[in-house]
């Protein structure tokens, strides 16, 4: 199904998205 | 509690995006983040698109942190 690929790739993407953002929270005290 | 924290970080990561407090992410806001987050063009594009439900070209709050939870607690773990 091309549309649930799609979907995981979404996935792996705002998972990347929103973990950039934790590390640059915690980045910094 | 866990929940108002998150919400505190829903809004901290909200922020980030939208540096001039609109109360909405736009296209344009996103692309300034590139450089900021290991993220290229391209996959802020492809973030953009997905946390943008109704497809507007707005992100607020609410889908924002739509997108946010669904990665905390909606991931697939196998």
């Amino acid at each position: 199904d091309p549309n649930m690929k799609g979907a995981a790739a979404n996935e792996g993407v705002l998972a990347n998205f929103f973990n950039s953002l934790l590390s640059k929270k915690t980045g910094s005290p | 509690t866990g929940h108002s924290t998150m919400l505190e970080k829903t809004q901290d990561f909200f922020q980030i995006c939208d540096i001039e407090d609109k109360g909405f992410i736009t296209h344009r806001d996103m692309q300034r983040l590139h450089g900021q987050l290991p993220l290229s063009a391209e996959e802020l594009e492809n973030v953009f698109d997905t946390l943008d439900s109704d497809g507007n070209g707005y992100l607020t709050l609410q889908e924002f942190s739509s997108g946010f939870s669904e990665f905390l607690f909606g991931r697939r773990i196998s």
